[in-house]
């Protein structure tokens, strides 16, 4: 089963 | 100060409707160019992020960059108390605690104005790097949203494959499984382009909230690139968009 990914793993903070 | 005149409350109530599954709580920020607003959702698998350049506004004045914090839930229940055909003034001060909402019925014979408390809000704001999709695919926004809703009887998680033949949604659960797919149409009502073909894995469920947006525009834009977040645009009347952003499922 494919596990979900967190947002902030592509987006850095600014 | 911000004064900022919509000529149709309908758009503010499709506004706060495509935004308030997704996020409860946020901050608008308006500056002389327009308001923008953008919020994960609390288990940040998905982001949310609303546009509007002062063309969507009659009337459109801030003098200085004012962030309004608030709840939507709270907004939705004043908008609801609206007709969708009378006008709305938004205006705040330049420190407010509050935000004013004025409607006008069309032919000013009624008007109804309520303070809404705005909130302190410490917001997360994230850097969104500027992508090249390998695919981008625009089609009929319902056609989207029935697909959508669709896949999700069938499994919580939707797998969408992009190709020069068209675009694939497939879901496989208990009950069995769907495969739903679109090619180019030589009207131009679905449009694909394909640098690269591409299969991902989403939530059915996020997909499906974002469909809330489907009265702001007939069209939707849905691009897709390897190892980054799936893109869903809807345009607001030439002037603004909302953008969802959705992490991909990934394989454990």
């Amino acid at each position: 089963t494919p596990i979900q990914n967190d947002l902030t793993e592509y987006f850095s903070l600014v | 100060m911000l004064e900022a005149r919509l000529g149709e409350t309908q758009l503010l109530k499709k506004i706060v409707d495509a935004l308030k599954e997704i996020i409860s709580l946020s901050t608008l920020d308006c500056s002389e160019t327009g308001m923008q607003l953008q919020s994960m959702d609390n288990s940040h698998v998905s982001l949310v992020s609303l546009s509007l350049q002062t063309g969507c506004f009659e009337k459109y004045r801030c003098d200085r960059n004012v962030s309004l914090g608030l709840d939507l839930k709270s907004l939705s229940k004043v908008v609801k108390s609206a007709s969708g055909d009378d006008s709305v003034t938004l205006s705040a001060a330049d420190k407010a605690d509050k935000l004013l909402l004025s409607f006008e019925s069309d032919n000013k014979s009624r008007t109804a104005d309520y303070e809404l408390k705005l909130l302190n809000l410490d917001q997360d704001h994230l850097g969104i790097p500027d992508t090249n999709y390998a695919c981008t695919v625009q089609m009929p926004s319902s056609e989207f949203a029935r697909i959508c809703r669709d896949m999700s009887m069938f499994s919580e998680t939707v797998v969408i494959s992009c190709t020069k033949q068209g675009i694939k949604f497939s879901a496989n659960g208990d009950l069995g499984s769907a495969n739903i797919k679109l090619a180019e149409t030589s009207k131009g009502d679905i449009t694909i382009d394909v640098e690269e073909p591409i299969t991902q894995s989403f939530a059915g469920r996020y997909l499906n909230t974002f469909t809330r947006a489907t009265p702001l525009s007939d069209r939707v834009k849905i691009c897709l690139a390897p190892e980054v977040p799936l893109l869903v645009e809807y345009s607001i009347e030439d002037y603004g968009y909302i953008r969802y952003y959705l992490a991909p499922k990934v394989d454990d």
